[in-house]
């Protein structure tokens, strides 16, 4: 780094000056006498006078505290945690609370520029010794004095201040960055302190609660992402060792306070959550599906001869934030695709659909997931606003005869059995709570069924369905109303397949869900 | 049928599978999502005092740091000045403080201690704190139980409750044993 | 099957679940009541 010789010395200097007066009474409230004094050193040592030198100075620093912290792990005369802890945090506090001092007196009053800079630097210098700690120590790295720093200094920075209000959405969003950086792909063994501080009450208040016009759900949802990229490999290879055990049970504790407190927010963002999380991650995928706005009165689905299509919401369209449209590539795909939706050409389109699809031959790994749930989604839409415009409502006689029936019949029928699956759990997706897409869905769904030339297309629909119901609680309402009609409605003959007795098991499990709905 | 793992033949063996491969289950069938330690009924949000993706309770009050003015916090100087806890010091109300809002800590172990101490005994069964009401000898005495008047804490309402009672005494817990834990100071 | 890296990445996660974030970490420093955490018996109020 060529840092200018002597530099490192009167960084730890500095440091050290600074940890006494943080810590010594004369200190005054919040510190601002000691970083009166302090300021004034730092000008003295010539830290102030350059970009440079001050990101030479918090880089500095941050190692030295870390550096601090290894020693102290390491001390065998401290067998304590506790007495570990504290004496990390000594130091760890005070640095944090220099920094906070740094940005809140940066610039002028009011010139929220200047701090907010420097916080994306010292965040920014704060996650780069961290990376390169984590690469460096390898499996010896320890997550506890960044964790310390990031989220101290976050707390500081939520105080209830003017200064630090007015630039209380920046705070987050450089926090975000540097939470996306940091994200567990990148720095796995930071990994449960990441979450630990993502889903950290204040933090979740400020991200969901207090900041205006819900500016931060969109990146708090991408942190969530994060998540479920990370763990998604595991969780579709079922290898589940301990250590990710715990960081799925921790992040299904975080979810189910999302689905308690902000169930919007999931529905919002449930497309964008399910396109990453595994197909058989069917608990978690339930969780998410399972959230309904808070004003919402859902129906029994077990209530007899329920009327679905005769309540309030079921045509209004929900709020899908993620834009699903655009992720049908490549753009002469998408652009047949609108071609065929309009007008039923060019016809090569439909036998072309199977090849789009698929990426490779490798089993289990043959179609593009989120391609089909995006071309899922936008067909679905387009028949809605198709049927609406005729001054129609989704149900099972105005789906039919469409372009977009023929997209989602010539799939059922010319997928194997992978693709098939893939595509059939894109619809079932989107069964949540009373609403337009839930609705069209379920008839879609139960559509296929009826008409489906092969009992394979039955049994996959069936297996889809069946899967999601048999895990814990919670199951999404357009899930059991749709599974509910299935068994029901003597239209589909249900109970004549084979597949319906293939096993005692699956034989007990219809007999007991028929029992529930009669 | 389907004789791949799309079709019900694959759910079916993943299921047995998971029958005996515990890491499979969470997965198959998912967990009772009721035994993480939210209380998903609450009328109240949760995030606010959600203690962490590893935490099986939520936080207790005195976990929760609120924004007060420096003054009130300790430093770190006059942390020796200030005298060390002393139970026995305490009255009877601040020792049941202690109890009921240091739940799994060693604060309240000691608590509960001191109050052994005092003649309180803990009911394992009525999960409550009981003492002989002064100067109420017991109607009848035998080698495993008594019948009398006790003072019963009622933690609901903050006060001792006199009552009549038949008393196991091997319902009432031995002595509490204090772990031998590294003080934070 | 998991990649190299995914390997990589649940030994690195195996690594830091020996020392996982305790809850006093993200809180300020208790010097008079310091968090204490211990067993305590089941009969007692746990919450």
């Amino acid at each position: 780094y060529d840092d200018p010789p002597g530099l490192h010395e009167k960084t730890e200097y500095l440091l050290r000056e600074w940890v006494n007066m943080y810590h010594n009474a004369s200190a005054g409230r919040d510190s601002t006498k000691a970083f009166t004094m302090f300021v004034h050193q730092m000008n003295v040592q010539g830290i102030l006078k350059t970009d440079d030198l001050i990101t030479r100075f918090f880089r500095l620093s941050t190692e030295m505290c870390t550096e601090l912290c290894y020693r102290a792990f390491s001390d065998q005369s401290n067998p304590s945690p506790s007495l570990v802890r504290a004496k990390c945090f000594h130091t760890l506090d005070a640095y944090v609370r220099l920094i906070t001092l740094l940005v809140k007196h940066s610039g002028d009053a009011n010139n929220s520029l200047t701090k907010i800079n420097l916080l994306h630097k010292v965040l920014g210098i704060v996650a780069g010794v961290l990376l390169r700690d984590h690469d460096f120590r390898s499996t010896e790295f320890q997550q506890l004095p960044y964790h310390r720093i990031f989220i101290m200094l976050f707390l500081e920075l939520s105080a209830p201040e003017q200064v630090l209000e007015s630039i209380s959405v920046q705070v987050l969003n450089a926090f975000c960055n540097t939470l996306h950086i940091l994200q567990p792909s990148k720095a796995p063994g930071f990994a449960y302190a990441w979450l630990e501080l993502v889903s950290h009450r204040v933090f979740l208040g400020k991200m969901l609660v207090l900041t205006p016009q819900q500016r931060a759900w969109g990146m708090y949802a991408q942190l969530l992402i994060d998540m479920f990229k990370f763990l998604a490999p595991f969780l579709r290879n079922v290898e589940l060792p301990k250590q990710i055990q715990l960081l799925y049970k921790g992040t299904l504790r975080v979810l189910l306070v999302l689905l308690h407190d902000f169930p919007e927010f999931l529905c919002d963002y449930h497309y964008g959550f399910c396109d990453v999380i595994p197909p058989n991650c069917i608990q978690m995928r339930n969780l998410i599906l399972s959230a309904f706005p808070r004003h919402m009165r859902l129906p029994d689905p077990f209530t007899p001869n329920l009327k679905v299509d005769l309540l309030p919401e079921i045509t209004q369209a929900p709020r899908v934030l993620t834009n699903f449209a655009s992720m049908i590539q490549p753009a002469n795909f998408k652009k047949d695709l609108d071609s065929y939706i309009n007008s039923r050409s060019p016809v090569t389109f439909l036998s072309e659909l199977r090849s789009n699809l698929q990426v490779s031959n490798e089993p289990g790994m043959r179609y593009n997931i989120p391609l089909i749930n995006a071309l899922v989604l936008y067909v679905g839409t387009q028949a809605i606003s198709h049927i609406q415009t005729k001054g129609q409502a989704p149900s099972m006689g105005t789906i039919t005869h469409s372009s977009h029936m023929d997209i989602f019949q010539n799939l059922a029928v010319d997928l194997d059995t992978e693709g098939r699956y893939l595509f059939l759990n894109a619809i079932t997706n989107q069964l949540r709570y009373p609403n337009s897409h839930t609705h069209y869905f379920s008839c879609t769904l139960l559509y296929l069924f009826a008409e489906a030339n092969t009992e394979a297309i039955q049994e996959q629909i069936t297996r889809v369905l069946l899967e999601r119901l048999i895990v814990n609680r919670p199951h999404p309402w357009g899930l059991l109303v749709t599974f509910i009609e299935l068994i029901k409605n003597p239209t589909f003959k249900f109970w004549n397949h084979e597949f319906v007795r293939c096993a005692p098991e699956i034989e007990k499990l219809f007999d007991s869900v028929a029992r529930s709905c009669m | 049928m389907v004789m791949d793992q799309f079709g019900m033949v694959g759910l079916l063996t993943f299921i047995r599978a998971a029958e005996s491969d515990n890491s499979l289950v969470s997965l198959a069938l998912g967990s009772d999502l009721t035994t993480l330690g939210l209380n998903l009924n609450s009328p109240e949000k949760l995030y606010s005092n959600f203690g962490g993706p590893w935490a099986e309770q939520p936080c207790r009050p005195q976990d929760i740091d609120y924004h007060v003015p420096s003054e009130y916090l300790i430093n770190q100087n006059i942390r020796d000045k200030l005298a060390s806890i002393k139970l026995n010091r305490y009255g009877e109300d601040l020792l049941f403080f202690l109890f009921y809002m240091f739940s799994g800590d060693i604060l309240q172990l000691s608590a509960a201690a001191e109050l052994y101490s005092r003649e309180w005994r803990f009911h394992k069964d009525e999960r409550v704190w009981i003492t002989r009401a002064p100067g109420m000898v017991p109607a009848e005495k035998t080698g495993t139980y008594e019948r009398g008047t006790y003072y019963f804490f009622d933690a609901a309402n903050w006060r001792k409750v006199a009552k009549e009672f038949h008393l196991e005494y091997d319902r009432l817990e031995e002595r509490p044993h204090i772990p031998q834990a590294f003080p934070y100071n | 099957p998991l990649t190299k890296n995914c390997f990589f990445q649940s030994q690195m996660l195996e690594a830091s679940s020996q020392h996982m974030p305790h809850p006093s970490d993200s809180e300020r420093l208790r010097l008079y009541f310091p968090r204490n955490l211990c067993p305590t018996p089941s009969y007692y109020p746990q919450s």
